[in-house]
Formats: structure tokens, C-alpha cells, sequence
């Protein structure tokens, strides 16, 4: 059952899944007023030829994809990877305990595509 | 240490069927666990774990309402702090600053004039100031009915000056510089804010020559003019009670603490990147197009 699981992955189409980053399990919850974690999520998929249009991707992923697809032996696939993120904020007391709030830039995914 | 076992689990998947075949000698060692936790804290920009004593912490409201309104932003890529009446567009940190209370503190018998001192020395060096605020809360008048305000004044002027230099007592004069003038109705409640900038920046490139905040209220009127000298008169007290400067002496420490004047500064720590302005367009905007 594992193996045929593992085969379906394999051939799912590049896409975004869920990881989600959570502060109280590394005891960080107690500098770290908010949020509690995060939505990370992460990219994995195959980019099979031809690419949808949402999997937004490049002229070059293309090429690149249509020579694997011709022969794999030439190119490797174009990667399935975070083409779009988004920032989050924290809330969190540092070392003088002084309040601060922070935005970090990309740490969300919030899009995946073929590149 | 303790949490070091809770690690993996946390940056693992949360689908158990990917990559967990719940063998655990496949964590990482405890070597690897701590290389793992000091690229995450260098990720959020901190040397080590800051130890904190939370009981003694008490976050302003202020920040709580800040924090829900950027995670309820719906600007995607940026970085900026949405705050209204002040150019933070690039300001990617705000900080908050209680007043240092000192022997000084004693010296302001009366509530209409105090000196507010706040420690930015915690500030990075290499972060660049964008803005800074100095917030006064307002309360107690609005309650009352306008029978019981009697005769005080309607309007009240709030003045924050940046000490540029402390005076002597017999020698020297002190030396002030106005940073930031508010009229304020005595009738409304809620906080008032003030631009102190060019006095943080001040104290960011002289850390030894911030000696804090002159605040002075004076009262004012609404119906017609005002002598000069009934402008400078200390206020009828309904006024010094409006707007809080410091503890009064029968309150509580817990109903203080949310009610005291707060500094925010917002900063720029440089790591993030510049992107061009139709990068950062809203979620729905990129949605309908």
C-alpha cells in the first residue's frame, strides 16, 4: 500500500501541500506572542509536458520540459517550486523585553509552479 | 534541552505518509537539532532564544490592534507597516518603549508636565528609522456631563519637546526643542498621537544625549481668544486628569499599564527586498485580472 501511495505522489502534478510551523512545539510560544504558528506549505509535484497555464511557468521551463519529455536523457524535468509568497508578521518580545512586531517577507507560499 | 525532541516533528510534514516512517532513528541528532534551531533563530534575526519572564511583560493593546490589522492586510508581497498619518512605507519593525521611571519622576509634583524617558538602546544600530510616535491616552472627562466640566476649558493644548539639554538647578537653564503640538477636546477620549522622529533619531546618533521627553499641558478656549498669560496657567484639573502622563497614586498597576504613554518607533531592518510597486498589488486585484 505504501509503494502504491508513494507511486501515486510521484506522478501528482506539481502543487502546493500543507506544513504548518508550529512555535509551542520548539517551546518558542513564550517570546513568540503571535500567531500561535503558521502556514508555511511547500511545493511538490511533478511538471509533466505540456504545463497547465496555472502552474505559471517560464519559456525556458518549457523547453526544458518539452526536451525531457523527447528525452529524458538530454534534460531533467523543470522543478516544482514556490513561484509566489507572501509575508507574515510576528509579535514577540526580545531579549530587553521590549514588544516588537516584525514583518518577515516570504515565508508563506502562497503559489507553486514548474521553473 | 527539552525541546530539542520536538523539533523535527515541527518542521516535518504533517502528512504522516510523506517522508515519516515513523522510525525514530531517522531525527536528526542533537547536533544537527541545535544547527537546525540556530538557523531558524538567525532567520528571525536573533543571536539565541531571548529569555523571557512573560509575567512582567504586559503588550500593549496598541500592538495587538496593529498585529490583526497587517495579518487582515491584503497586500501579498510587502512589508510595510500600514499605519495611517505616518510614512512607514518600508518600515518593516515597530517597537515598543515604557517610560524609564527614576528618581527625576519626583521632581513633576503636578500631572500637567512630566518628563517621559525611553530607552532606545535596543534599537539595531544598522536598522533605519522611518517614523517615530509618542501616544498620550485620554479618559475620565468624556464621562462626565458637561454640567460637571463647569468652567474648564472645552480645548486643551498638548506640547512635546525634546530635552535637548537637562538644566541645573541655580545655573542653568534647561533647553527644549518643540517636536510636536496637539489641541485637544477635552470631550473626547481614546489616544493621542504625537510625531516625536526628529528627537529619536536625535537620541539613535547621540545614545548618551537622550535625556527624554518635556510633555506640558496648557490649557486653551474654545470661545474666543485667550490671554498669553491665562495660555500659560496651569490647567483647571479636569484637564491634567484628561490626558495621562503618568500613575496617579490610588490606581492599580495593571489598569496603569495599559493606560501609560508608549514610543513606538518603526524601523527598517534592510533584509527585505525592494520590489517594483505593481508587484505589490492586493490578492483580489491579482485574482479578477
Amino acid at each position: 500500500a505504501s509503494a502504491k501511495r508513494s507511486s501515486r505522489r510521484k506522478n501528482e502534478l506539481c502543487q502546493r501541500k500543507p506544513l504548518y510551523v508550529d512555535f509551542s512545539d520548539v517551546g518558542w510560544n513564550d517570546w513568540i506572542v503571535a500567531p500561535p504558528g503558521y502556514e508555511a506549505y511547500y511545493c511538490q509535484g511533478d511538471c509533466r509536458f505540456p504545463i497547465a497555464d496555472h502552474l505559471n511557468t517560464t519559456n525556458h521551463a518549457i523547453v526544458q520540459t518539452l526536451v525531457n519529455s523527447y528525452n529524458p536523457t538530454l534534460a531533467p524535468k523543470a522543478c516544482c517550486v514556490p513561484t509566489q509568497l507572501s509575508s507574515i508578521s510576528m509579535l514577540y518580545l526580545n531579549e530587553q523585553n521590549k514588544v516588537v512586531l516584525k514583518n518577515y517577507q516570504d515565508m508563506t507560499v502562497v503559489g507553486c509552479g514548474c521553473r | 534541552e527539552p525541546a530539542e525532541p520536538e523539533l523535527d516533528n515541527e518542521i516535518s510534514d504533517r502528512e504522516p505518509d510523506v517522508g515519516d516512517d515513523g522510525d525514530s532513528s531517522s531525527r536528526p541528532d542533537p547536533k544537527t537539532l541545535v544547527e537546525i534551531e540556530k538557523n531558524l533563530l538567525s532567520l528571525f534575526g536573533f543571536p539565541n532564544r531571548p529569555k523571557i519572564d512573560r509575567s512582567k511583560v504586559v503588550i500593549p493593546e496598541a500592538m495587538k490592534q496593529l498585529y490583526a490589522q497587517i495579518m487582515g492586510h491584503d497586500l501579498v508581497d510587502s512589508v510595510s507597516v500600514p499605519k495611517e498619518g505616518l510614512n512607514t512605507r518600508n518600515a518593516n519593525t515597530v517597537r515598543s518603549f515604557t517610560h524609564e521611571e527614576s528618581h527625576i519622576d519626583e521632581r513633576f509634583q503636578h500631572h500637567h508636565r512630566f518628563r517621559l524617558l525611553f530607552n532606545v538602546s535596543s534599537i539595531p544600530r544598522g536598522e533605519k528609522l522611518r517614523a517615530a510616535e509618542l501616544t498620550l491616552t485620554r479618559d475620565g472627562i468624556a464621562r462626565k456631563s458637561s454640567r460637571a466640566l463647569g468652567r474648564t476649558p472645552l480645548v486643551y493644548q498638548v506640547l512635546v519637546y525634546d530635552i535637548v539639554r537637562p538644566g541645573v538647578k541655580g545655573k542653568r537653564a534647561p533647553t527644549f526643542l518643540l517636536v510636536d503640538t496637539k489641541m485637544l477636546a477635552i470631550n473626547e477620549s481614546g489616544t493621542a498621537s504625537f510625531d516625536v522622529m526628529p528627537a529619536v533619531e536625535r537620541w539613535l546618533r547621540q545614545p548618551r544625549k537622550n535625556h527624554g521627553l518635556y510633555v506640558q499641558v496648557t490649557s486653551g478656549h474654545s470661545r474666543g481668544p485667550v490671554h498669553s498669560r491665562q495660555r500659560r496657567s496651569v490647567p483647571a484639573a479636569p484637564v491634567h486628569e484628561h490626558v495621562r502622563l503618568r500613575r496617579n497614586v490610588a490606581e492599580r498597576h495593571d489598569t496603569w499599564v495599559q493606560k501609560q504613554p508608549l514610543l513606538f518607533t518603526y524601523t527598517d531592518d534592510g533584509r527585505h527586498k525592494q520590489r517594483p510597486i505593481r508587484d505589490a498589488i492586493s490578492s483580489a486585484n491579482r485574482a479578477r485580472r
